[in-house]
């Protein structure tokens, strides 16, 4: 049993063979339907799913009460997931500190 | 306020959607909100356009005219009100579906179903953003998603997380007692609805924590708005 209040963050070694990428991106195409222009499109995507297994692995350790794996995003780099997916327009300064005009009145919390 | 409350209980909220491989989570936050007003307002859930949003949506930030909404390259909730507040109002969703890219703009107002009376942008205190929700319902939030993409359920505390904002979530619930067998006690958190359909997370939701150890985890707290909206018949 791992000391719970003393998690390792960092890898521990040989993980590529032990995570067994080729097995599970096969499964990961298979699952989501996933089809690649040609061989060498397929081998990059690969190579990012097996970077994606490490980083769900590191996300795993570094949050114990959720769970991480393989989702639909899994092969895709950060950057594509980041321009593909989110799109939060970065707000000013002023709507992130208050004082605009739209600011709630505070609500009583208690009973 | 209560321990634990879920407005998908309360039929507040409808049904996940997805944005697909479209930077539109602005849109799909800002409906979320004002499909819940609307259901706070009428007493009926009516599930509501994002497209409208995503076309015909230009508003800027009052302080600074270059940042605006623009479709699938990003947008922000509050300017999404501004914008709603003075179109009129949200088509449904049947009567202007989503495409997942932009068109042009084809909003026609005589088909308003909701209406935005008011939003209000809330402070960085985990009670306030409680008292608001249960209040006004579903709000409006931000949050970093650097742990979304490998999410698959749970109720996510990571130890290190950014509080870079990133991406347009609805805020719809809090429980007092998620399971977290690693720090051996229960962990309150938040319920989060997301855009990426119901085949990611939790059937479509994200569990982060919250509580007086765990405040404004991946910059959760930090942009939260509320909006009501008018009573139509």
């Amino acid at each position: 049993e791992e000391d719970p209040l003393i998690e390792q963050v960092v890898g521990g070694g040989d993980e590529l063979g032990e995570l067994d990428a080729e097995a599970h991106f096969a499964s990961f195409e298979r699952r989501f339907g996933r089809t690649y222009r040609d061989a060498g499109e397929r081998a990059y995507r690969m190579s990012v799913f097996a970077a994606n297994l490490r980083r769900a692995r590191r996300h795993q350790r570094l949050d114990p009460t959720a769970t991480h794996g393989v989702t639909k995003f899994s092969d895709l780099t950060p950057g594509e997931f980041r321009d593909r997916f989110l799109g939060l327009r970065r707000p000013s300064l002023e709507g992130l500190v208050g004082g605009e005009p739209h600011e709630a009145p505070i609500l009583p919390t208690d009973g | 306020l209560p321990d634990d409350f879920d407005w998908r209980e309360r039929g507040a909220v409808g049904p996940v959607k997805d944005q697909g491989s479209c930077g539109s989570c602005w849109s799909f936050s800002t409906s979320g909100a004002l499909e819940g007003a609307h259901f706070l307002a009428t007493g009926k859930l009516e599930v509501l356009s994002e497209q409208q949003m995503v076309d015909c949506d230009h508003e800027c930030d009052a302080s600074e005219s270059r940042a605006c909404d623009s479709g699938c390259n990003g947008g922000l909730m509050t300017t999404a009100f501004s914008y709603l507040m003075k179109s009129g109002g949200l088509q449904s969703e049947k009567d202007y579906p989503y495409a997942g890219r932009e068109n042009t703009c084809k909003f026609d107002k005589s088909k308003i179903v909701a209406q935005v009376k008011n939003f209000s942008v809330i402070s960085v205190n985990e009670d306030q953003i409680a008292a608001n929700l249960v209040k006004h319902g579903p709000l409006a939030i931000a949050i970093n998603a650097a742990y979304m993409q490998t999410y698959i359920g749970g109720v996510s505390c990571p130890f290190i997380c950014g509080r870079h904002l990133d991406h347009g979530v609805l805020l719809v619930g809090y429980g007092s007692a998620g399971y977290a067998p690693i720090r051996f006690k229960e962990k309150p958190y938040w319920i989060i609805k997301n855009s990426w359909g119901e085949n990611w997370g939790e059937k479509g939701y994200y569990k982060i924590c919250r509580g007086p150890h765990d405040k404004n985890k991946c910059g959760v707290d930090s942009m939260v708005s509320s909006v009501t909206a008018i009573h139509t018949s």
